[in-house]
């Protein structure tokens, strides 16, 4: 992998080309495991569910390329600058945490070494320190009206503790001071 | 609140650029807000109480109220051409918790297009679009779900009568968990396997009547009701349904794709897919609309963790905000990073699938695996990882988000939903398996045979990295 190699943090195409490597290769492996099973002697569907978890590690490893892709395309086609700033320190945080995520399969093959993981989870520390200044304003701009939020703890003003006590007061178990069957057995208990 | 005003004005960025960036443009995001200063000047539109301290009966009267309402100011509110503002007024007015018309408008309507042939949908479109009924879309069984080969229910063709004859032979073929059959829904799509000629040719869609249109009483020969209390979702009455050769005529089954004809020879597809579009198109839309759950889950934890102080980093300096906690950033700046990433994903599965749909109209079915391929898998992951999401912002609010007023157990209930719906995750990944095995043995025998979309050209890749 040239992650962290001398290739720049923000060249990400690296982290692209080891998603894609460790998509193929898991792919590749498990193709190989069930062939092998089926040389074997077991027939097509019990190969195929004897290599299933392998399988599972392959689709998980091809979507993951998916989205890092999807996701790195959509942010060179934004075109205000300062925008495109922010997208960008995301989409670094959003793909070295894959990395970190993809850590033991980048290592399984020795496509990566510790050295470089410790690399991609370095950048990932860096980058939340980058984004933290901007994070209300991140989360401001996914544009959840506070009816849309439902949330006490997320409205927009910021105003949380005195609507939480709002809020409690409108349970219907604050009606009554005394609910009177809860107290009839609990003070009857007391009694005794 | 001047914790959260300091930290708006610390940003590098106009916000509004990046909305516009997530909500498809300005002019969407200009109406997204129009839409919303609707909803706060109409106060009918709103709820009496918090809903979280109603019963289950108080929320589904409450939604149905709300859903008539919605209706009727929907031409003051809305562009009735754009679904997208419809629904997102529809969501305002109802919130998460579902309503009557969920099924009927998300996933039966595109049914209908997908599987009804020109006649039906000018029979039937219209009254859908005017919620002249209130339908929903019937698959899963008490005893299987996502396997639809082995779907019980069977739709047997009868020739002398032109009619089929709806089946449920046993307690696992009960149609179950179909959103709003159980109370609120009078027709309904149904798959059953579809046999004619003494031959199975698999399961079919069909559109059939349910209950009576004016008394809303089951019809004779089903047996409807509610499946109970459940993990979310709260006033969506999911229902269950028996069938007792129940029969319908030959024209309830849908016939865009597949046809009997009258004397009950069957026409096959193009595609043996076809028939699972409205599945594919779900699917494609949940990747979507788990980003706006997270995002939601990310709202909630980032902005609450500027309002809270506790604990400091420099001993004597004070209080410090938790949002300035390295953990803390750990555990929701990564969120941020998914959701927008499953915003992307889920708006690039939607234009993927618009496009496919447009294809086959065409006649060229060649990219239909690649969509179902890569939305199944890009569904499963965008699930889970929502889930998993929404639960750290969940802990992030330490024990405040376990409240309910909090908001994050509601999203939970409802998104970790998607992990099971339209295809549990694992299975979902197993049919994305199977595609890129064959990807795998045409790697092993020197080259795809057929074009490549862009996300699986890379296996193909030669040099020395490869």
């Amino acid at each position: 992998s040239r992650i962290g190699t001398n290739v720049p943090a923000e060249d990400f195409e690296p982290i692209h080309e080891s998603f894609e490597h460790v998509a193929r290769r898991l792919t590749l492996e498990a193709f190989e495991k069930t062939e092998n099973l089926k040389k074997q002697g077991l027939t097509t569907e019990i190969a195929l569910n004897n290599s299933a978890v392998d399988w599972r590690r392959a689709s998980h490893a091809f979507t993951r390329v998916a989205l890092a892709r999807i996701f790195g395309t959509r942010v060179q086609q934004c075109e205000d600058r300062g925008t495109q700033q922010v997208l960008n320190d995301i989409l670094k945080l959003y793909l070295y945490y894959e990395v970190g995520e993809a850590a033991a399969e980048l290592l399984e093959d020795g496509f990566a070494d510790g050295q470089q993981i410790k690399f991609a989870k370095q950048q990932v520390l860096d980058t939340l320190g980058k984004i933290r200044p901007n994070a209300i304003s991140i989360v401001d701009a996914f544009d959840f009206n506070d009816r849309e939020l439902n949330s006490v703890l997320g409205r927009r003003d910021g105003h949380v503790y005195e609507n939480m006590l709002e809020w409690a007061k409108k349970s219907p178990l604050n009606k009554q001071e005394v609910m009177p069957f809860h107290h009839q057995y609990l003070g009857k208990m007391m009694e005794e | 609140n001047p914790e959260i005003t300091e930290e708006r004005l610390k940003a590098t960025f106009n916000t509004d650029y990046l909305s516009a960036k997530l909500w498809n443009g300005y002019d969407k995001l200009k109406r997204r807000r129009e839409i919303a200063q609707y909803v706060e000047d109409h106060p009918e539109l709103h709820d009496p109480y918090p809903t979280d301290f109603m019963e289950r009966e108080q929320k589904l009267e409450n939604a149905s109220r709300k859903v008539l309402l919605w209706m009727e100011h929907m031409e003051k509110a809305v562009d009735l051409s754009d679904q997208q503002e419809g629904l997102y007024f529809g969501t305002l007015i109802t919130g998460i918790d579902g309503h009557p018309l969920g099924i009927h408008l998300i996933m039966t309507i595109p049914a209908l297009m997908n599987n009804a042939d020109e006649e039906q949908l000018d029979e039937w479109l219209p009254k859908a679009f005017s919620r002249e009924f209130v339908a929903t879309y019937s698959q899963t069984e008490l005893g299987h779900g996502t396997n639809l080969s082995k779907l019980e229910t069977t739709a047997t063709y009868d020739p002398k009568t032109q009619e089929w004859i709806l089946d449920t032979p046993t307690v696992t073929a009960t149609k179950w968990w179909p959103g709003n059959l159980g109370k609120s829904a009078n027709y309904t799509i149904v798959m059953a396997q579809l046999i004619t000629q003494g031959k199975n040719h698999g399961a079919h869609p069909f559109f059939i009547q349910v209950r009576d249109e004016k008394t809303h009483k089951v019809l004779p020969g089903l047996t409807i009701g509610d499946i109970g209390p459940k993990f979310g979702m709260h006033a969506t009455d999911n229902g269950f349904m028996q069938l007792h050769k129940y029969r319908v005529p030959r024209r309830a089954m849908l016939m865009r794709n597949a046809k009997v004809l009258p004397d009950g020879t069957y026409v096959p597809p193009i595609h043996p897919k076809l028939g699972y579009s409205s599945m594919i198109f779900v699917r494609s839309a949940v990747v979507a609309l788990m980003s706006q759950f997270l995002s939601t889950a990310c709202v909630v934890g980032t902005r609450y963790s500027v309002i809270r102080r506790q604990g400091e980093i420099t001993p004597g300096a004070g209080e410090v905000k938790i949002l300035d906690y390295q953990t803390q950033q750990y555990r929701i700046f990564p969120h941020i990073a998914r959701a927008i990433a499953f915003r992307f994903g889920g708006i690039f599965l939607l234009d993927m699938y618009q496009r496919v749909m447009g294809q086959i109209k065409q006649g060229n079915t060649e990219a239909l695996a690649d969509l179902h391929a890569v939305a199944s898998g890009m569904k499963a992951v965008a699930t889970f990882q929502t889930a998993l999401g929404i639960e750290q912002c969940r802990m992030a609010c330490g024990g405040h988000g376990f409240s309910l007023a909090s908001g994050l157990p509601q999203v939970y209930s409802v998104a970790v939903g998607g992990c099971t719906y339209e295809g549990e995750n694992m299975v979902l990944l197993l049919q994305l398996a199977r595609y890129l095995r064959k990807r795998a043995a045409e790697m092993k025998s020197g080259g795809p045979k057929e074009a490549l979309t862009p996300l699986v050209e890379f296996f193909f890749k030669t040099g020395p990295r490869f």
